[in-house]
């Protein structure tokens, strides 16, 4: 038996959005330390991986690993119903067919439940070793999202480049070239709005600004988003989850040959 | 323009 409640039900709303644009089924897979799940995008060009831990739940009870196979497009419809301070408690039985969502608000005093069907879905799994990072860097989010939002209008691929200068956003296109030069900032009180650039090595990378455009969806995941890059490796761009996940996007550069 | 590479070209399948 499975059973979660989350009394931020949101955070769980705001996962499902951050994934729901670049893969259509999707396996949760529950243990009893965490609700996790790997996967990429139809291409195999990014690959997704979220954690969150058994701490973030008020209850959570997985008496077995679990598998809980969805239709993201579905599961969206379903979460459209959930109030903004909605708590959710997840169910599901050992034969994982089936997944008990429930939207409980204890100030109205309602309880919406559904039941959704589960599928099987077949899915490559792959070994993401833990690799240290040549460059290693944290920006606002809602900074990254503007940057990689605005560079669209220049072309289609961007180039990232960490050096001595600081963090460097490129695009070029028809009408020209853009650039985005983000330095080193902890001036502000606030630490969510810092820039810090740890770099052993400088470090250029080629990507397609639609995935990264993708992947700004779970900005309302985090206030930060850290970038890691090593020469001729995916970049990792990370949201944490307060002290209790992440989403992890990887994506695969685009290379010389 | 350089070409797309893909996820299995990195990471291994388990």
């Amino acid at each position: 038996m499975f059973e979660a409640r989350l009394a931020n039900g949101n955070i769980f709303k705001m996962i499902v959005e951050s994934i729901r644009e670049l893969v259509v089924d999707v396996n949760i897979d529950c243990s009893t330390e965490e609700l996790s799940i790997q996967c990429m995008d139809s291409a195999h060009v990014a690959l997704v991986s979220m954690s969150l831990s058994q701490s973030a739940f008020d209850h959570f009870r997985c008496d077995r690993s679990l598998s809980l196979g969805l239709n993201l497009p579905n599961v969206s419809k379903i979460f459209k119903m959930m109030g903004r301070d909605d708590t959710m408690v997840l169910k599901a039985e050992d034969s994982a067919d089936k997944l008990m969502l429930m939207f409980e608000n204890d100030k109205s005093g309602t309880i919406a439940d559904f039941e959704l069907k589960l599928m099987a879905i077949e899915a490559e799994q792959l070994g993401v070793p833990d690799t240290a990072y040549k460059c290693s860097i944290s920006m606002p989010s809602s900074e990254f999202q503007r940057i990689v939002r605005d560079l669209q209008v220049m072309g289609d691929t961007c180039k990232i480049s960490c050096t001595k200068e600081g963090l460097k956003f490129s695009a070029t296109g028809q009408i020209g070239t853009g650039n985005i030069l983000m330095r080193q900032n902890v001036a502000s009180e606030k630490e969510e709005d810092h820039v810090t650039i740890d770099m052993e090595e400088p470090v250029e990378l080629n990507f397609a600004l639609r995935y990264l455009n993708f992947f700004t969806k779970a900005t309302p995941l985090s206030p930060t988003v850290i970038l890691k890059m090593s020469p001729g490796l995916p970049i990792v761009i990370e949201y944490p989850i307060e002290q209790l996940g992440h989403v992890k996007y990887y994506l695969a550069p685009k290379m010389e040959e | 323009k350089a070409p797309q590479t893909r996820m299995d070209a990195f990471f291994a399948v388990q």
